[in-house]
């Protein structure tokens, strides 16, 4: 299950 | 964050130095695919929109910025300020061929339909083929610059260590995202035949020249 909300990344 | 998130940041971070730098003290931009750094900019544009509607931390804020602004210096180094150096003849990569595909497959394939996510999905599909026209244009004129190769060299190393930062984010935090990994997958391995170059030939002190 991916988190949309997670652009932690770059 | 972890060690191979970090040292990936920081490595695209050097790329995108170095690329500046050699532009900036040559007063030249010479063997630079404009059209790549095009895209690259449009990958920053479009990814980073988020910087308007979510705060994540510090780091993640001021290398956003960094990273979009270095990527609208560059293009404007190339397209404005050294135009008269800029190599357009051998820049021929027919970036529509990038694009649409890429469009499409944001459309299709995403993790929510929704502008936000569609934006974020296109950058990731096209920052993974972005360096095409750049890698079409060595292969055109069968040279690079040393200083052009280790731009590539970071620029391609950011993708691989950022592999094994989602390996360790599967592991120890259960984090996998398919479209990133994937994405990433192709990025790297379109970079595979320019670390052979790079690795036998200019770390041994040669420029890197192809067979003609």
């Amino acid at each position: 299950e991916v988190d949309t909300t997670d652009k932690d990344e770059l | 964050m972890n060690i191979f998130r970090l040292t990936g940041d920081l490595s695209h971070l050097a790329a995108i130095i170095i690329l500046l730098l050699k532009i900036w003290k040559t007063r030249s931009c010479a063997g630079i695919s404009g059209k790549s750094q095009i895209l690259f900019a449009l990958v920053f544009t479009t990814r980073y929109l988020d910087l308007f509607s979510s705060f994540i931390s510090l780091y993640n804020t001021v290398m956003k910025v960094i990273y979009i602004m270095c990527a609208y210096a560059t293009v404007y180094l190339i397209y404005g300020k050294f135009k008269a150096t800029y190599d357009g003849n051998h820049d021929t990569f027919r970036v529509e061929f990038l694009l649409i595909p890429v469009v499409l497959l944001a459309v299709l394939i995403n993790h929510a339909f929704a502008p936000m996510e569609i934006l974020w999905t296109f950058s990731i599909y096209l920052e993974s083929v972005a360096i095409l026209p750049q890698l079409f244009m060595i292969s055109k004129t069968g040279e690079a610059e040393t200083i052009t190769t280790h731009y590539l060299f970071f620029l391609g190393l950011y993708r691989t260590l950022y592999l094994f930062n989602w390996i360790w984010r599967f592991y120890f935090e259960g984090f996998f995202d398919l479209i990133a990994v994937v994405a990433g997958l192709v990025q790297t391995i379109l970079y595979c035949d320019f670390f052979y170059l790079y690795i036998t030939k200019v770390l041994k002190g040669k420029k890197l020249s192809l067979p003609a």
